[in-house]
C-alpha cells in the first residue's frame, strides 16, 4: 500500500518543491510508482515536471471539490511518475473551504481512493501553515522537512512542530516524522555548521544522512521541465537525491 | 508625509524580510524616520531587529483587529528605526477576517494615522498572495518585489503582477511600482544571466539599478539581531543596501 509523504516548511524558499520533483524522479527510477500532487498555487512542481502554467487545466482545487482522481491525474515524460497539477485557482480553495464541513480532511478522503495504485504519493506544500498545507499533513503517513541551515530557518522550526503535533493529536494520529533534510547545504560556511549542529541536536537521528548540496544543476533543471537526474545525471544534485532515494526505501524496507 | 512601500512577492524565500531590515536600517541611517511592519506570521522581521519570538507581545495581528498604533510600536536599538512586530497569531487573521467589512482596507486605515510620523513605513509580507499582502498593497503607495534570478522566480511574476493590477483597478488606483531589486545575484552563474535578461525586458526601468549580491554577511546578521550594516559594515551586503537607499532617496527627490 502505498505511503503518503508531505514535504512541508512554512519557511519560503527552503527546496520543498526541488525535493517534491527530484527525490520523486528518483523513486521513480528505482521502480517505485510515485504520484506528485503539487498543492502550492505557484505550481512549481508542476512546471518542473513539465506541464506550463494553465489556468484552465483541472487539478488539485478540482480534487479539493469534489472532482474523481481520474481526471485530474496527469502522466509525465518520465516513467512511473504521476503528476496531480496545480495553478493559481487553488489559492481561492483557502478561502472557500474555510466554513466547509470537514475541511481539513478533503485531500485525505481522495488520496485514499489511491493509494492502492502508487508506491509512494508526494504532497509539495506552499510556504505557509495555510489549510492546504494542513490537508496535506491530515492525508499524509509521515512528514518530510526540508531546511536551509540558515538563522531564519531554524525560528520557524518551532511553529512547524506545534503545527504537526496539532495534527496529530486531532485529525491525524498517525502522522510521524519522514525525515528532516539538510539543503542547499555549503560546508564551507561557519553559519551552515552553526545551525547544522543546533537542528541536529534538535532532530537527533530524524535528520537524513543524505544531505543536499548547493549545485545549480537543481536550479537550472526545471526550466527544462525535467527533474535533475534527467537534465544531468552526472551532477552532485541528482547523485544527492538518488541517495535519499536509497535512504527512504531503505528505512521502509522495501526494494 | 511618509510613503509606504509594501515588500512582495508570493515566491518564498528571495530576500523579502533581508530587504526590509536591511533597506530600512540604511533609510534610517540617511536621518529618515522608518517604521518596519512586520505582516508576515513567521515574524522574521521582528526577529531580526532583535525582538525574539514572543507569541503574548502585541503587533499587527491586533493592529488589525482595532488596537491603536501607539500600542504596538517598539522602538529598536537603532536610531530612528520603530517596529510594529508580528507573532505567529498573525497567522489567524487570514481565516478571522475573511467575512468582516473592509477586510482588504485594516491596515490602510491603522497606517494612515502614522504617515506623519514618518518618512517611510516598510511592509514585508508573507510569501503568499492572501489577505495580509492584500492588506498590505492595499495599504502601500508603491510595492518593492525582490526577485531570485532563478526560473521558479520568473513563474510567479505573473500571479503577483495581476493581483497588482486587481488592487490597482479597485482597492488602491494609486498603487505604483517602486521597483524590481534583483537578490543574490552571483554573477558567474549562466541562469542567474539569462534570468535577469529576461527579467529586464520585462520589467525595463522599473529593474534598480543596485543589485544585492549573495553575500554571507547578510545571512549571518539575523542571527545577531542586527541589520548587516551594524553586524558588517564593510560587506558587500551592507554597501548594496546603503545603495540601494541611495537610489530610492535620489527618485523620491528628497535628501
Ligand atoms: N540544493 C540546491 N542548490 C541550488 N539551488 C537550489 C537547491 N534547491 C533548490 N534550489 C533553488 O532554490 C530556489 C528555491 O527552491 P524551491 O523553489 O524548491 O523551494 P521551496 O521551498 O519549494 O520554495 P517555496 O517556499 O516558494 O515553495 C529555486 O530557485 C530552486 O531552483
Ligand atoms: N543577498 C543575500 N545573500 C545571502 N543570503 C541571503 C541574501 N538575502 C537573503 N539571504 C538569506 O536567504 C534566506 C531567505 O531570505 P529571506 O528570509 O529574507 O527571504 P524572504 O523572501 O523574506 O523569505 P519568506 O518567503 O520565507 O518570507 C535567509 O536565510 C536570508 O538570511
Ligand atoms: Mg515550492
Ligand atoms: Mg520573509
Amino acid at each position: 500500500l502505498g505511503r503518503i509523504i508531505a514535504i512541508a516548511n512554512q519557511k519560503g524558499g527552503v527546496g520543498k518543491t526541488t525535493t517534491a520533483i527530484n527525490l520523486s524522479a528518483s523513486l521513480a527510477a528505482a521502480d517505485c510508482r510515485v504520484l506528485v500532487v503539487d498543492c502550492d498555487p505557484q505550481a512549481n512542481s508542476t512546471s518542473g515536471l513539465g506541464f506550463p502554467q494553465d489556468a484552465e487545466r483541472p487539478g488539485v482545487y478540482d480534487l479539493l471539490m469534489g472532482a474523481e482522481p481520474d481526471a485530474v491525474i496527469l502522466e509525465t515524460a518520465f516513467d512511473s511518475l504521476h503528476l496531480i497539477p496545480s495553478s493559481r485557482h487553488l489559492a481561492g480553495a483557502n478561502v472557500e473551504l474555510v466554513d466547509a464541513d470537514g475541511r481539513e480532511q478533503r485531500l485525505k478522503k481522495q488520496l485514499a481512493k489511491l493509494r492502492d495504485r502508487y508506491d509512494f504519493i508526494m504532497l509539495d506544500c506552499p510556504p505557509a501553515l495555510d489549510l492546504l498545507t494542513i490537508n496535506a499533513l491530515t492525508a499524509a503517513d509521515a512528514v518530510l522537512i526540508p531546511i536551509q541551515c540558515e538563522y531564519f530557518a531554524l525560528e520557524g522550526i518551532s511553529a512547524l512542530m506545534d503545527t504537526v503535533d496539532s495534527i496529530q493529536q486531532s485529525l491525524n494520529p498517525g502522522l510521524s516524522i519522514e525525515g528532516v533534510l539538510l539543503t542547499m547545504f555549503d560546508e564551507r560556511m561557519t553559519l551552515t555548521r552553526q545551525v547544522e549542529a543546533d537542528l541536529r541536536e534538535f532532530f537527533q537521528e530524524d535528520v537524513f544522512q543524505t544531505v543536499i548540496p548547493r549545485n545549480v544543476r537543481l536550479a537550472e533543471a526545471p526550466s527544462h521541465g525535467k527533474p535533475v537526474m534527467q537534465y544531468d545525471l552526472r551532477s552532485r544534485g541528482a547523485e544527492s537525491y538518488l541517495n535519499l532515494a536509497r535512504e527512504i526505501l531503505a528505512r521502509s524496507g522495501s526494494r
